[in-house]
């Protein structure tokens, strides 16, 4: 997740995601930035915060396998660049859902459920939580 | 060969090149019919 | 040394491509937990009945990414290692699961292999050697040194590798990564600080690892990281005690095999005079290989050998053998020959192998009374240089130091990586490509090893090929060289 260009192309991911739900010609925009939210935060907590581990053979005897991917980013190191940036794209995902769904009660609830799914568990004060 | 390359369905195998080429086709042909209906 | 910066859009297409192959592979495990996808793994990581060892989630890559291109790894060769390999054709009708050897042998230039000096030959003086002490000492003395007791060539290669490193004394293994990985233990402890490279060899993480000694890294040399790194360490000594740390060692290698780049010598003895630490230098892939005489990157950089507290190299990679060794001082090498933990657990040398050695060694050092080991050490230099210079020239981004025998040339795709290696095998080239995650994601890589055993016209043919599968695979991604 250092990797140059990762960032970048997890935004890719993010806007080729809203590409794809805006293209189905019965999504109304304000659906497509709330399914586009949903989905994003759901991914994103599925992947970082349930499995756990790491998907290829690492050579320190098996230590990673307890942590989810969260814990293990910069070993364990908190506020690096990498998870401010995964901090902040829920945030700043919602905040663009909210403009476009005209601040709607129905989406806002939503979006803001799966926000708080996606930014809650990354709180410092939840990191090896169970 | 460079479009393989570059979306490393060269690594893969033919049904899942055709798979993943077909969701790209549908994805690009929705998309134009989209900006169509909307243009 | 040159690090060119990965492009940017070349970072973001490799990062989707892994990406894409994540999202597939998923669909695949699927199929899998489904029952519609019977390729899978013949042994089940966990074996049903049993505690599971793994998380189904641990082999992902190797079951959807490694496999897939695994007929680019491990290839089995039908000759010896030298210049020149004959490759193994091996054939799979299900992508790689299974494969069938189809009897041909592919004759290729070697450019995959560590073969330095050209010593990997099943003729010539050193082969000579080796046959004749099979004859007369056997394969091996089936036991440990600390059992058995220390055999007499193994006295003489170790006096001949002390005067070679003009240092006191040596002791030699009979395995390189054991060389690192039994001895560091014996060297470091409870209390210790171990300050090691981020880019070091797994031999020496394990190692570390085992001593019990607090690790420490500092990013590839980076100089004024390391002294961040040994300043704090001194100021705020052990965690939660502050006691004094008892040692400091500082672990690095002479040439980083993956990087094709070599450690700055004079300004890590000197920030080790400093801060009065012990300095530990890996030159596996440097002695045999670089300076003038060919002793490593200590001749490289013209420093005195006692800079060094404790000097280990491999004979795998300049002497056509294998095995590795530790030389310092008396003391050290004493204290080693007591507490090395593979003076128990590995069996003494073998003595063809040891023979191998001793008369490369004595080619190198021009005791044979020929000037045969200078000129090797002279011809790889050029071949080096020559190498470098012409893919520099074709527009590739090419790692490292100018004078390593290592030639690393980015790949960065992870398709790129299949596809180079069977295209260059196609035009007669047997080369290594890496990929993540012995390199970092975006990092991928072929590794060129040359030898002085290659001559001009190999290199012109293996560049020529280099040439067209660059072309074919687009690879010419230099900004700062472009072809």
């Amino acid at each position: 997740l250092n990797s140059r260009g990762v960032w970048l192309t997890y935004i890719i991911l993010v806007f080729v995601l809203h590409f794809i739900l805006l293209s189905i010609p019965y999504i109304t925009t304000s659906v497509a930035w709330t399914l586009t939210t949903t989905i994003h935060n759901l991914c994103n907590y599925y992947l970082f915060h349930v499995v756990k581990g790491a998907p290829w053979e690492t050579s320190d005897q098996g230590r990673a396998r307890r942590f989810t991917f969260w814990e293990q980013i910069d070993d364990g190191v908190q506020w690096t660049g990498t998870r401010k940036f995964l901090q902040i794209v829920p945030v700043v995902l919602f905040f663009i859902a909210s403009f476009y769904t005209k601040y709607d009660k129905t989406h806002f609830l939503i979006n803001l459920a799966t926000m708080l799914l996606a930014v809650v568990p990354k709180f410092p004060i939840f990191f090896g939580v169970r | 060969l460079q479009y393989l390359l570059n979306t490393a369905l060269y690594m893969l195998e033919p049904w899942e090149r055709l798979l993943f080429s077909t969701l790209l086709f549908a994805i690009l042909s929705t998309a134009l019919y989209s900006a169509l209906v909307f243009l | 040394e040159e690090f060119e910066e990965t492009p940017t859009w070349t970072a973001v297409v490799t990062v989707l491509g892994y990406a894409i192959l994540s999202a597939l592979g998923w669909l695949r495990d699927f199929l899998r937990n489904v029952g519609l996808e019977e390729k899978k793994t013949s042994h089940d990581p966990n074996p049903k009945d049993f505690v599971p060892l793994y998380q189904s989630y641990e082999c992902f890559y190797t079951r959807n990414l490694y496999t897939r291109i695994r007929d680019v790894f491990n290839q089995p060769i039908a000759s010896v290692a030298g210049a020149k390999v004959d490759v193994m054709e091996r054939v799979s009708d299900d992508f790689n699961w299974t494969f069938k050897f189809s009897g041909k042998k592919i004759p290729s230039i070697n450019l995959g292999s560590y073969n330095y000096l050209g010593f990997a030959e099943n003729s010539g003086p050193c082969s000579n050697q080796a046959i004749k002490s099979i004859e007369k000492y056997g394969l091996t003395t089936s036991s440990t040194r600390h059992e058995l007791g220390t055999q007499k060539y193994m006295v003489e290669l170790e006096t001949l590798m002390a005067k070679y490193l003009s240092v006191e004394d040596c002791i030699a293994f009979g395995m390189g990564f054991a060389t690192n990985a039994l001895n560091i233990p014996a060297l470091a402890g409870k209390g210790d600080l171990i300050i090691s490279d981020t880019l070091n060899h797994t031999s020496l993480i394990l190692g570390a690892r085992l001593s019990g000694a607090v690790i420490r890294k500092f990013n590839h040399n980076d100089m004024k990281d390391l002294e961040t790194e040994l300043r704090n360490a001194i100021i705020h000594g052990q965690p939660r005690t502050c006691r004094p740390w008892k040692k400091i060692l500082i672990i690095v290698e002479g040439v980083y095999s993956m990087e094709g780049s070599l450690c700055k010598l004079p300004e890590i003895i000197a920030l080790k005079k400093k801060y009065k630490a012990y300095l530990y230098v890996d030159e596996a892939h440097s002695i045999g290989a670089i300076g003038s005489h060919g002793r490593g990157v200590v001749d490289y950089w013209n420093v005195s050998p006692d800079d060094i507290d404790i000097h280990m190299g491999t004979f795998t990679k300049s002497f056509g053998s294998a095995g590795g060794y530790i030389a310092g001082k008396k003391s050290l090498i004493d204290h080693i020959r007591i507490h090395t933990h593979s003076g128990c657990y590995c069996p003494s040398m073998s003595a063809p192998i040891v023979y191998q050695i001793i008369s490369a060694l004595s080619i190198i050092m021009g005791l044979d009374g020929t000037n045969d080991g200078q000129k090797r050490i002279k011809q790889l230099a050029r071949n080096v240089r020559y190498f470098r210079r012409q893919l520099v020239d074709m527009g590739f981004i090419v790692y490292g130091n100018d004078n390593s025998p290592v030639v690393p040339v980015m790949i960065f795709m992870p398709a790129k990586i299949a596809a180079v290696n069977r295209e260059m095998l196609k035009r007669g080239c047997a080369v290594v490509t890496v990929g993540f995650p012995a390199t970092a994601l975006t990092e991928s890589r072929v590794r060129f090893c040359l030898s002085a055993g290659h001559t001009k016209e190999m290199l012109d043919d293996a560049l020529k090929a280099m040439d067209e599968v660059g072309h074919l695979v687009s690879l010419r991604y230099s900004k700062r060289n472009p072809p």
